[in-house]
């Protein structure tokens, strides 16, 4: 599903010139992979996974997708597969923040072209697999930052995409409400198969997964068994 | 230092009335202790740590800080604790997104009327604390999740306030980068006598405290040692 080859990222620096962030990444991911990702603060884990999400293009090297070389797709195609194919959960949540819970849950069901009432009822009907069905109409801001990442989460499920994508998706969470969310992550991975690569520093979470991938300086230094 | 007794709050919902969120908080905080706050998603922390940072005010109930009761106090005199008595790690870091991270750090101590070169010598000594002396000059959307907490962080250490606030301030650091920052927070406490309070949903970083007050449904259900 994911082939990745070769790829760098770098960021202009602010006094000029530029600063490597990701360097010589290799990595292959097939469908149904579950894959947890760790690393230091700043050692390119968002940078990387906003590159797999077509949110962003590499510096150097390849990265496809379901076969498709991500770098000679069309801003539309890229739209489609950002909006129906892939989940994100983005680690600052990135909800919008003058629309009610709901109506952030069936945005990539508008963009799927799902007609108004059937939104309504599936976004519901994922805010209420989070626990927040009784919060339906309330904005971001009038939630704790646990409610707003569950939305966020519950979001990345509208469509769904057979790959998803979680950087740091407990971050705000306690431990009963991350087991109920990696509960739901590791149904959806056994049960339809759906790929998911997650980004965690916590050890608990990423027991979840089959498979880790450990950066570091913008390198990937680890790529193999769970074993923490 | 910290005296709330009978303290409620409520929010006004969506369709009208009132959602208690807080309900009869009695608290007791001495100079110097060193206290983390858990419980689930939604159960009040971050509502009561906006209270205690003189951020909102209770519904009902009061508030004494260092003997005063802050709801007979004018704006003026809450504004002066709050920037320089009282230093905040916010949940979601509410960096000033258009400042270099130097001048978010510096902020506290413009509002304490400290020199623009001497404010900036404080501010890059606060950074290096937190390792981020080299990325001064980058603005915040330019620094990983992670690094935008310890930006947080350093600017609630600024003007060496003698109350601590910190809202999950590990929620995106790698274990490594935690531990850096509970030992700096545990050394403030020993060595000058800082009063700590850090709301956390992870048992190892709470251990570092020395009482444990979890919150439930607005309540408090437990309030003494960290037992985990
Ligand atoms: N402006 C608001 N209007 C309505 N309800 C609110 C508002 N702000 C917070 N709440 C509600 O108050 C409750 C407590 O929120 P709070 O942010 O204090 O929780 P928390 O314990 O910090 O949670 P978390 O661990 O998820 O950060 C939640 O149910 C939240 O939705
Ligand atoms: N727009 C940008 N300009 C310059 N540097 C950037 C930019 N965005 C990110 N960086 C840098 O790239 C590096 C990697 O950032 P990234 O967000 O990928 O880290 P991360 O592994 O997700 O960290 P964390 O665990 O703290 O979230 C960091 O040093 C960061 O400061
Ligand atoms: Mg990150
Ligand atoms: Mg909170």
């Amino acid at each position: 599903l994911i082939q990745v080859a070769r790829l760098g990222k770098d960021y202009p620096l602010v006094g000029g010139g530029v600063t490597p962030v990701l360097r010589d990444i290799d990595l292959s991911i097939a469908p149904g992979e579950f894959v947890a990702i760790m690393g230091p603060s700043g050692s390119g884990k968002s940078t990387f996974m906003n590159i797999l999400g077509c949110l962003d293009t590499p510096s150097v090297g390849v990265y496809h997708l379901a076969g498709q070389s991500v770098a000679t797709l069309d801003s539309d195609r890229l739209a489609e597969l950002r909006n129906r194919h892939i989940g994100f959960v983005f680690q600052g949540f990135n909800l919008l923040q003058r629309s009610s819970i709901v109506d952030n849950v069936g945005l990539p069901l508008l963009y799927a072209g799902v007609g108004k009432a059937e939104r309504r009822r599936q976004a519901q009907s994922l805010l209420e697999q989070v626990g927040l069905g009784h919060r339906a109409d309330a904005r971001p801001n009038q939630l704790s930052g646990g409610q707003q990442q569950r939305v966020a989460i519950a979001r990345a499920l509208a469509n769904q995409p057979p790959l998803i994508l979680a950087d740091e998706p407990t971050g705000n969470l306690d431990t009963q409400t991350s087991t109920e969310i990696m509960t739901l992550f590791r149904r959806l991975n056994a049960e339809q198969g759906i790929t998911l690569i997650l980004v965690t520093h916590e050890p608990d979470i990423a027991r979840y997964a089959r498979r880790l991938v450990r950066f570091k300086d913008g390198h990937i230094v680890h790529d193999g068994e769970v074993r923490l």
